[in-house]
Order: structure tokens, then sequence, then C-alpha cells
């Protein structure tokens, strides 16, 4: 493909780490973690950052979890594969 | 000789939780002759994804041209003009460049997020118009087994029955029709959004459309398991069907489920049936463009907020950042750009009945880049020949007019060797 990759970014509030009535839509001064995803054709790369929500800030230090599925063997999401990667470069590309 | 921008109209359809669930999209179940219709005349982007997978933040977002933290809007709670910025809107934009802008039904999400006034008078010329049936929605007038009415999730209906005898997006059609009638009168240039509440839940839609969904071809998701190394701070717990009161009588174990089997596919036939009546809805709006005879000056944008999982990863809602949560159907029909400007006479959308059309739809294949919502108000005021507004700086709190998408007309020139193999029929006719 000689054309520049397309990514799309999308975000995601969450009040606790685990589902709680409120998983879906917490208020804003719930939230205390915030994921935010990339999509390229080939993959989508997930992280769950600590977010503050009295200055809208995240702690890039404070990640709750990962999540990375790859389009070709995987268009359903269903197989995580976060934990078989290291993520720097994700990461920094992703910020 | 005219250009593709001169004068040109918008009509602007958004829609409630619409997944890609098109035959244009590819699906094979889904009956959606219509919007199959407009897609076959539009440029139909593949991969379009929204910013956030719940209603008043996509919207916002994609309304003003900003991310969600930019405009600081998560919830439901807070508006952005006093919260974050006062940040112009797309339809406000076209207001100032000259445009009768007109709001008909759910455009911006209700409540505070859109300052209990869908932001007008920022944003539209004349009040915003809400369907009168819109408030019976979340009441009990589903009937039940018992005879009795529900306020069920799943809740096809006889219109003649309900209250006022119709439906909000029936409501929100004849309104529609009626302005485009009106503008095309009064020949000024007009931006219409039209926004459809279903397939939103409830599942509340005439009757007659569970004929298009025999109960033999309705299937499970084709991963209805929450996976395995999914972290749980990724799941949502689909809360607000479970409010549903034949959701509730199922006893359905809280967060992870899952819902029993046949009723899943109760679920998704009945959302398949909601897509079907929605798409007649836009086929009598489209149909209503053509009768004015504006199909030839008038931009057609549809999309929706975003998604909905239909079962997989065990989920029944957006809330998510699962691609089904978030991936949304994308079109423009631009006159004489995506196709050519009609002749004197021809019809692009009469109406299709979707029970006696043999449904054959050829999926689209291209445009395939990721394209964003938030892309909307640069692509838009590009298409219509407005100044397309710069793009935001890193901080953009105080600037009232920028956009933190870029345009993606740049990608509609992809179709463009497949309109020249037709031009030849074209000059035929």
């Amino acid at each position: 493909n000689d054309r520049e990759p397309t990514i799309a970014f999308s975000q995601y509030p969450r009040p606790a780490d685990t589902p709680q009535l409120n998983s879906d839509k917490p208020d804003l001064k719930d939230i205390r973690v915030m994921g935010y995803s990339m999509r390229t054709d080939d993959y989508r790369y997930t992280l769950w950052f600590g977010f503050n929500p009295d200055n809208f800030t995240l702690n890039l230090d404070d990640i709750h979890a990962g999540e990375v599925y790859f389009v070709e063997d995987d268009p359903g999401e269903d197989h995580n594969v976060y934990e078989n990667f290291t993520h720097d470069k994700l990461t920094k590309k992703l910020f | 000789d005219r250009e593709p921008q001169d004068g040109m109209n918008v009509l602007f359809i958004v829609v409630d939780d619409l997944r890609s669930a098109l035959g244009c999209y590819g699906d094979a179940l889904v009956k959606s002759p219509n919007i199959d219709q407009l897609a076959s005349q539009s440029v139909v982007f593949q991969n379009a994804y929204a910013q956030q997978a719940v209603c008043a933040p996509s919207r916002v977002s994609f309304l003003t041209g900003r991310r969600p933290d930019t405009t600081r809007l998560y919830d439901f709670n807070s508006y952005w003009r006093v919260h974050a910025g006062n940040y112009s809107t797309l339809p406000q934009y076209f207001k100032e460049n000259g445009y009768v802008t007109m709001s008909v039904g759910k455009v911006f999400h209700p409540g505070i997020s859109s300052n209990h006034n869908d932001d007008y008078p920022y944003s539209w010329s004349i009040p915003p118009f809400h369907p009168s049936s819109e408030k019976y929605e979340n009441t009990k007038t589903c009937r039940g087994k018992d005879g009795k009415l529900h306020a069920n999730l799943v809740c096809p209906v006889d219109v003649s029955k309900v209250p006022e005898g119709t439906l909000p997006d029936i409501q929100s059609t004849e309104e529609g029709i009626r302005l485009l009638n009106l503008m095309k009168a009064k020949e000024k240039k007009f931006f219409l959004a039209v926004g459809y509440h279903k397939p939103h839940i409830p599942l509340r839609f005439p009757q007659e459309f569970l004929k298009l969904y025999p109960w033999e071809n309705i299937t499970l998701a084709p991963d209805p398991q929450v996976p395995k190394k999914l972290p749980s701070v990724a799941y949502n717990p689909w809360m607000d069907i479970r409010e549903r009161e034949d959701v509730k009588a199922l006893n359905i174990s809280f967060p992870y489920g899952p819902v029993p089997k046949h009723f899943q596919r109760r679920i998704r036939q009945s959302y398949f049936a909601s897509i079907s009546y929605l798409d007649a809805q836009v086929g009598r709006l489209l149909s209503a463009l053509d009768d004015a005879g504006l199909s030839d000056n008038t931009i057609v944008v549809f999309t929706a907020d975003h998604g909905w999982s239909l079962g997989e990863h065990g989920e029944w809602a957006k809330y998510s950042n699962f691609g089904v949560a978030l991936r949304v159907p994308l079109m423009f029909y631009v006159p004489g750009l995506t196709t050519f400007f009609p002749y004197l006479g021809q019809r692009l959308f009469p109406y299709i009945d979707p029970f006696s059309h043999v449904s054959s739809p050829a999926p689209q294949e291209k445009p395939q880049e990721m394209v964003e919502l938030v892309s909307l108000f640069s692509t838009l005021s590009e298409l219509a020949g407005l100044r397309v507004p710069q793009t935001c700086p890193e901080t953009s709190f105080h600037i009232a007019l920028c956009t933190e998408g870029e345009s993606i007309v740049q990608y509609f020139d992809t179709t463009k060797e497949e309109e020249d193999d037709d031009e030849d029929d074209y000059v035929d006719k």
C-alpha cells in the first residue's frame, strides 16, 4: 500500500477497573480510568490510563490495562494479545 | 458546466445507534433498500468511526469538529460552551454563511449537553422540531403475552394502537418533508439535519417489519462469549437493557450475563427490523427530495452517532472501544461529484417498498481509509464550497472556530475510475 496509513482514534471513560452499576455511563466526577484507542487497517491498540476528572489529566505512568487486536487474524477483536508485546513504540505512536 | 458545490443545500441524516448492518456494507440479512439506493449514488466509507461510543459526547464531537478531550464532554451533564469553550458548530458555521439551518428529531442529544434547546439559536435558524410522540418511547406501550402493556426492550407495535397513532421517526420524516417543500418554495440555501431515533432501544417499531426477518434466519453473534483476555475495565455491563421489563424478567446475572440464547435472537431480530423501519423513513424523505426537485442541488450525508454490540463479546450496547460499538455507516451523495447531475425529470431516489423489493445490493468496497466522524465539519464545509476551518492547535479552548478532523474529500477520488466507465451510459441517456 503506497498510501500513508490512516488512523481513527476513540476513547471511553470508566469509573473503576471492574464492572460497576455506572460503568456504562459514569458521570464526570466518577471517571477514574480513560481508555484511548488507535485503530488502523491492521490493528486496534488501546491503553486504559488513570484519569483525574478535576483537572482532566491522564497519568501516563498509571496504565490499568491494555488491548491489542490484529485485524487479519482476529477481525472480531476476540483475542487480546497485549501481553505478547513490548509497547514502547506503540505507546509513543498513540501519544 | 456546473461546479458540484455551486449553491448546494445539505441534507444531513444522523441515526441513533446504527452499526454498519446494511446491504451496502455487505450485510446479507438486513433489508435496507432505500439506504442502499442512496449508497449507490454516494461515496461510501467502509471504515468510519465515532470518537466515543455514547450519544451526547459523540454528537457534540462531530457537530463541533472537536474530540471529547476538547469538548470535555464524556457524559451527559455539561454544555461545552460554558464548560470547555464557546466552539462553533457545523450548522452554526453554515448559518453564518447564509444558510437556513434546521433541526428535526434527535440531532444534538437533548438535555443539558445541548443547553436544553439543541444549541438554538446558535446552531439553528428556527426552533428545532421534536416529535410529540417521543414522550411515549419509554412508557408502557408494548403489548406483552399477558395482554398487558409493558416497557419492554423488544417492542413491535401496531402503530394504529399506540398513543397519537404514530411513532417519533414517522413524525420526523413528515416534518423533514414539510421543510423540504417549504425551502423549495423559498428558494433559499438550507442545511436540514434530520435525526432518527431508531434503532436505539427500546426496539419499538411497526410490527409488520418483523416479517422481513423470519425467525429461522436469525442467528447468534459469531462470538457471543466475553473474551478470556478482555481486561475487566474494557467490558460494559449493558445496564440500560437490563432495566427493560422483559429483560428484567430473565434474571440475568450482573455483570457478565449471559442473555439466554432465544432472547439474544429476539434482540437481534428486533434490531434488524428497526433498521428496516428506519430505512423506510429514509426512503420517504429522499423520495420527497426528488419530488421537490432538490436532488440535483443537495448534498446528502448519512451517518450514525456510533454503533451497537449485538451480542459480540457478550455485550448488548455501545459504551466500549470495540469496533462494533464505534464503526458507523458514512456516505456522501454529492450531485456532480459522486454521481452525474440527474437529467431533467430523473428520479434518483424513488421510494423502495422493502416488502416487495428483492434485495440484492452490491456492497461498496471503497474508500477503505480509516476515517473519523470528527472530520464531518471540515468535509461538509469543503463539499459545500465554504472555507474549511483551520486545524486546531494542540490547545484550542479559546478558539471558537477550528477543527480537529481533516477533510476526507481527498479520498473521494478513489471512485472516479468507476464513474468514468459509466460515462458512455450517461451520454446515451
